[in-house]
């Protein structure tokens, strides 16, 4: 299947 | 003390109809440079990035930085209170509860003021580095918006393919497939209709199309979307305003 990533696992919040 | 005038209220109008959809609680950081938002949408798919810089306002003043949390729900009601061709100032205290937005009539002395109650919103920021995309493609706003909703007709995704002498959208799905090719192409008389790719390494990735759905409302903002793209990371669409921008950044969808 294909999965939807999220921005999270490629930005850090600070 | 913010005090910002539009020339015309459409501006403001436009943006909040672009980015309501999305999210809709957010905080409009002002500052002497302009205002900015940024905000990521319940399911932290998509996050979305705006700068309204001082330039776009006809005056404009902020002496210090003042955060307006504001339900964009209620702020597009009150928004659409006003004419496109007002002048609109925005007017807010250096610590307030509410944000005053006047709308001037300008072939009559009408004028118009409402007010906005303002909310503590709790948001993170998303540090994001510039980065070299391995894509970056610049064609009509208007064209990417019907390619957009016509192959929603027909998948939930949308999968763009970039070589350096085409770009490729795709649309599997139940009921059957679709595809539209772009070639890049220079119009002289009239710029808006160009279609520049910028090349590093050729593309391939794949979004969610409910997802762009939201994003093509800001095709009323700029006459052409700035769509940078790199494999395996989340994609940038920017409307460019006078003086700022929109941006969207969007997390891909990945073959499991």
């Amino acid at each position: 299947g294909i999965k939807q990533t999220q921005i999270e696992e490629y930005y850090y919040s600070f | 003390m913010l005090e910002g005038k539009f020339e015309e209220a459409s501006l403001l109008k436009k943006v909040v109809e672009s980015i309501k959809d999305s999210v809709q609680l957010c905080n409009f950081v002002c500052s002497e440079h302009g205002i900015t938002v940024q905000a990521v949408d319940d399911s932290r798919v998509l996050l979305v990035s705006l700068l309204i810089g001082n330039e776009v306002f006809s005056d404009y003043r902020c002496d210090r930085n003042i955060t307006l949390g504001v339900d964009l729900k209620s702020f597009a009601k009150i928004i659409r209170c006003g004419g496109n061709d007002d002048y609109l100032t925005l007017i807010a205290e250096d610590s307030p509860d509410s944000v005053t937005l006047v709308f001037e009539d300008k072939n009559s002395d009408r004028i118009s003021e409402y007010s906005l109650k303002l909310m503590e919103i709790d948001n993170e920021f998303l540090k994001i580095d510039d980065m070299d995309y391995d894509s970056v493609i610049k064609m009509p706003s208007i064209d990417f918006q019907k390619i957009c909703r016509d192959l929603s007709t027909l998948s939930e995704s949308l999968q763009i393919l970039i070589t350096k002498d085409s770009i490729k959208f795709m649309a599997e799905g139940e009921t059957g497939n679709g595809s539209v090719i772009l070639k890049p192409r220079t119009d002289i008389d009239k710029p808006e209709q160009s279609i520049t790719v910028k090349l590093n390494n050729a593309v391939n990735s794949t979004f969610g199309l409910k997802y762009i759905a939201d994003i093509v409302k800001g095709t009323s903002l700029s006459n052409q979307i700035v769509i940078k793209i790199s494999n395996r990371t989340p994609a940038l669409f920017e409307y460019k305003l006078q003086s700022g921008y929109l941006r969207f950044y969007l997390a891909p969808k990945f073959e499991d």
